[in-house]
């Protein structure tokens, strides 16, 4: 779940 | 965000929208290779699929949506409106070679073995060396209208500038994400040869 959040680029 | 990264995104758009108006303009997509453009939209669908389960800001949503929509636009104009300048005779790679071994990488070397992030992984794996057949194209053709070198230097500047924000989020943030990056450096590699020639001589016409 963390590694969602971080995916903060496109 | 960083300025790298804005740069980034801004140059992966303005590439974007120069295919587009050079189809639409022209009315005609010679010398634009559609398999790289269905290898582009498969990138775009297994990466985005977050768009509907995870919010992380207007920009990143919106700039998802702005890159989905515009690379089905540019397969409809490719495929269906303009379909009769698609030079298949030149577009010829196997993209299934390409296709298969992002597939198996991604479930052999990925962050975590979910759905979502396996996609994520394909992706990335897959946009980077999304633009072979379109290099492949351009070498084959001998040369590329001067639009489409533009587009081929806006979109090998993007990732490039995101080296620059990795490294940058590597210290400033000490964030980084090896898959993205060994992808990306390899994305841009592919460009190298395509950015001598511009910058040297421009391709097009000679």
């Amino acid at each position: 779940v963390s590694r969602r959040k971080e995916k903060d680029e496109l | 965000m960083n300025v790298f990264r804005l740069l980034g995104d801004i140059s992966h758009l303005l590439a974007i929208i120069i295919l587009l108006l050079k189809i639409w303009k022209t009315r005609s997509c010679a010398g634009i290779s559609g398999r790289s453009q269905v290898l582009f939209a498969v990138v775009y669908t297994a990466r985005y699929l977050d768009l509907f389960t995870s919010y992380i800001s207007a920009y990143n949503s919106i700039m998802k949506l702005v890159f989905l929509a515009a690379s089905y636009g540019t397969i409809y104009l490719m495929f269906i409106k303009f379909k009769a300048s698609y030079d298949h005779n030149h577009d010829t790679f196997r993209i299934e070679f390409l296709i298969l071994p992002c597939v198996l990488l991604s479930l052999l070397i990925n962050h975590e073995f979910s759905p979502l992030e396996i996609l994520w992984t394909f992706s990335i794996y897959l946009e980077s060396v999304a633009i072979l057949p379109q290099l492949f194209m351009v070498s084959k053709t001998g040369e590329a209208e001067s639009i489409t070198s533009h587009y081929l230097f806006a979109l090998g500047s993007y990732r490039a500038l995101y080296i620059l924000n990795w490294i940058y989020r590597y210290y400033a943030e000490s964030h980084y994400d090896v898959i993205a990056i060994v992808a990306g450096i390899v994305q841009t590699v592919l460009y190298c040869d395509f950015f001598y020639l511009y910058i040297t001589k421009g391709i097009y016409g000679q």
